[in-house]
């Protein structure tokens, strides 16, 4: 029934699709739920809206994007079919990291603002919901073994309030997979990422402070003494994986292991991330879903979807296609669809759009339009439909992006 | 498998609980 009202067809201006160059939203009243809330301005890191300290680093062009963005989702995908599980086993047996082992977090576009340390110091930190250990750059760090970041180098020296993790301890104990030995007394850690980006440091303690009221004591975090790859210019990154090392493990008892963000549609408008705030199911606005879980991949949250409609009607597409659930990632770009509901939608959504000259693929994306000399363009809708029929209709900038149809095929049949 | 990617996120509030996970349109 809710397919059936859906709009068919989404009208916007051609001039929505481009980014903005001034910031629209400068400083947001922070939605604010109760007294056990954080709430962070999260911005796009490449955009007039971003923290000063990170947005002078060029964006990566949208082929290095969508390259990245593939490596990422076969990554996830790998993970959660057992293959990847299998490699982190291995793995922590040998006492090495295979390069196939993390993400690419080339894609992390989005990021926030906390303070680390006493005094505090601004750290620009991408968010991850596909990842649970948070990290950032420390000194000392040789020119040779950091990449360069627009902040000063987080110094735990100077900071009275942080504390090196010892060996032995459950806090040590408690990195699992991402441990890395001891050094004079000192746990190790180590995240190593599919493109073969890494960090490797020191687990260590300290206070995280969210906003001028919320703070979080002895956070734990990896004080990244080398990195690589590609990761230059953020000061570091904030997981909020299903983990209990995550922001949202940790901070569960305060915050009750919820939390929320909204992503902002460009880079010229800011969005927000909440810890805290646990609502109930019948929070106004919401459309809810049961959260699912992968037994090879517990850092995932998954939802099932179930349907997708185009255009108003409901694609013909298998239930058993979508049997395998769906990862929520905020770090990979583009959406993954089983490769029989992407033909599905392909097609109708070309039938859809045959008022438009279709233009060359780009990359992972084989459905693009030369919009140019167009004020308008209407769209076909798409909506997605979970189980408990929550259904989320696609605004325009969800359905297009770079030109093109902004969904692509999860692999091969049978793959 | 599938994985719903940031692109299909923007403007929606999405919000986990533990034992749900919420769509919020238009949030931002």
């Amino acid at each position: 029934a809710r397919a059936a009202e859906a709009p068919r067809y989404v009208t916007v201006s051609a001039a929505s699709f481009k980014p903005g160059s001034t910031c629209r939203d400068p400083d947001p009243v922070a939605p604010r739920r109760n007294g056990t809330s954080a709430v962070l301005r999260l911005t796009h890191r490449h955009g007039p809206c971003a923290p000063a300290r990170a947005s002078s680093l060029a964006a990566p062009s949208v082929a290095d994007t969508l390259r990245a963005d593939q490596r990422r989702a076969e990554y996830i995908l790998r993970r959660v079919s057992g293959a990847g599980a299998q490699q982190l086993v291995g793995s922590k047996a040998a006492a090495t990291v295979p390069a196939s082992w993390g993400y690419d977090i080339g894609t992390l576009n989005y990021v926030v603002t906390a303070s680390l340390g006493t005094p505090g110091v601004a750290q620009t930190l991408e968010v991850d919901t596909g990842s649970d250990l948070s990290w950032v750059q420390c000194k000392p760090c040789a020119a040779s073994s950091c990449y360069s970041q627009k902040d000063p180098l987080f110094d735990p020296a100077r900071s009275s309030s942080y504390a090196a993790v010892p060996c032995g301890g459950s806090a040590c104990a408690g990195l699992g997979l991402y441990a890395s030995g001891c050094s004079a007394a000192q746990c190790g850690y180590v995240v190593s990422y599919g493109d073969g980006s890494n960090t490797r440091g020191v687990y260590g303690s300290d206070t995280l402070t969210l906003t001028a009221t919320d703070a979080v004591q002895g956070f734990l975090f990896g004080c990244g003494h080398a990195q690589s790859g590609l990761l230059t210019g953020i000061d570091g990154l904030l997981g909020l994986g299903r983990l209990p090392v995550s922001l949202v493990g940790q901070t569960a008892g305060a915050y009750g292991g919820a939390f929320s963000y909204c992503l902002p549609t460009k880079p010229s408008t800011t969005g927000y991330l909440t810890l805290g705030g646990a609502a109930s199911a019948a929070a106004p606005g919401f459309a809810t879903t049961q959260l699912l879980t992968s037994p090879g991949a517990p850092t995932y949250y998954i939802v099932m979807l179930t349907g997708i409609s185009v255009g108003g009607q409901a694609l013909s597409v298998p239930a058993s296609a979508f049997a395998g659930g769906t990862v929520v990632d905020t770090g990979t770009v583009v959406t993954r669809l089983p490769p029989a509901a992407y033909a599905a939608l392909r097609s109708a959504f070309r039938s859809g759009m045959t008022a438009y000259p279709s233009a060359a693929p780009n990359g992972i994306l084989d459905t693009c339009y030369d919009l140019s000399g167009y004020s308008t363009v209407t769209l076909p809708s798409v909506a997605l439909v979970l189980s408990s029929g929550a259904t989320l209709t696609l605004g325009a900038d969800g359905i297009l992006s770079f030109g093109c149809l902004a969904f692509a095929a999860s692999g091969s049949d049978g793959g | 498998m599938a994985i719903l990617g940031n692109v299909q996120q923007r403007s929606f509030e999405v919000r986990i609980d533990g034992d749900s996970v919420g769509f919020r349109p238009g949030a931002c």
